[in-house]
């Protein structure tokens, strides 16, 4: 099975605030 | 810190919800890759909020999710950089 996950996904970063992709 | 609940969840908006994912994720990622932690968690940021929850009571779900995104990012890297070589 093909991972769902995306290696273009933004980085979390822990003391920004998250942005979700639009 | 208490443990994070669904219910605890639903009470924030989405985008907060993502953030008190990733606040608990990042610590238990990094300990597994730190050179990688913030890019790991923000791939599995992009999954269900529910199965992000299990994966926090779950150190098994979360270290084989985390190292199917570690595999899916060399793969990429590999790519790229094959892609550049030309």
């Amino acid at each position: 099975r093909k991972s769902t996950l995306n290696p273009n996904a933004k980085e979390f970063n822990p003391k920004a605030f998250y942005t979700p992709p639009k | 810190q208490v443990p994070l609940t669904a219910s605890m969840l639903a009470a924030a908006l989405p985008q907060e919800q993502k953030q008190m994912l990733g606040e608990r994720l990042y610590p238990l990622i990094q300990d597994m890759h730190p050179t990688l932690a913030g890019k790991i968690t923000g791939m599995l940021l992009e999954i269900d909020n529910s199965e992000l929850l299990h994966m926090l009571e779950s150190q098994e779900s979360l270290h084989s999710k985390v190292e199917e995104a570690v595999a899916v990012l060399q793969a990429h890297q590999a790519k790229d950089t094959a892609q550049k070589k030309g």
